[in-house]
């Protein structure tokens, strides 16, 4: 474990409570995209098989299950709980053309072609995408509250933290995981233009941030 | 096939 890793899971953490606390106390899900946060709770599942069969450290079967109740809960909010403040129309980015390439890219490029592996490997390349129906869905609306941008600062900080651990690990003790780094690499320039808005709409300006 | 990597993060 080094300073970048543990930085980017609790700002993953920070993540992931700042949006279950938006919609659990403005009891509304409003400018959220339903289908992102079940793309990440896919994510979770299919990477997090191992939580039974594999214990690492208390602190990464924790986070684990932590990452798993949140996301599914939130998931929950969304479409069961405060279904009617869900935004569908909006919501119309077609997850089809994330999870077919995705899937079809698990069994061309994985460390092994064993179940698990597929699973995990699915896992790293749905989460560089997963956040797309949301971001498609605030050029939509042509804007975001500002917590929600809170929330997307954190999830794009998380991974780019992530690329600071991988070349921190690689210089000290070799370790070089392909498949993680390059997908991270594309994840977080999925988040670059967010940023630069972040930055200087809602950092510096009102605190919506309203896309030209 | 590469070494099975320890999956040690999140």
């Amino acid at each position: 474990m080094n300073i970048f890793r543990l930085a980017g899971d609790v700002s993953h953490l920070v993540a992931i409570i700042i949006l279950f606390l938006k919609i659990w106390k403005s009891k509304s899900c409003a400018g959220i995209s339903g289908k992102s946060q079940v793309l990440f709770a896919l994510v979770f599942t299919s990477r997090y098989l191992d939580l039974f069969t594999v214990f690492i450290s208390a602190y990464n079967t924790i986070m684990k299950l932590v990452f798993l109740v949140l996301s599914y809960a939130t998931v929950y909010l969304i479409y069961m709980r405060f279904r009617g403040s869900y935004d569908s129309e909006n919501d119309s980015f077609r997850v089809e053309f994330l999870l077919v390439p995705v899937t079809g890219l698990a069994f061309l490029e994985n460390y092994a072609f064993t179940p698990l592996e597929i699973l995990w490997t699915f896992s790293i390349f749905l989460e560089a995408v997963a956040i797309m129906p949301q971001l498609f869905m605030i050029t939509k609306t042509g804007e975001a509250e500002s917590i929600t941008t809170h929330y997307l600062f954190f999830l794009g900080l998380y991974r780019a933290l992530y690329l600071a651990n991988w070349v921190w690990r690689y210089h000290t003790e070799g370790f070089f995981d392909q498949i993680a780094v390059v997908s991270g690499v594309v994840q977080t320039i999925f988040y670059c233009d967010f940023f630069y808005l972040y930055v200087t709409r809602v950092l510096r300006g009102s605190g919506k941030m309203s896309l030209p | 096939e590469e070494d099975m990597k320890p999956k040690d993060e999140l």
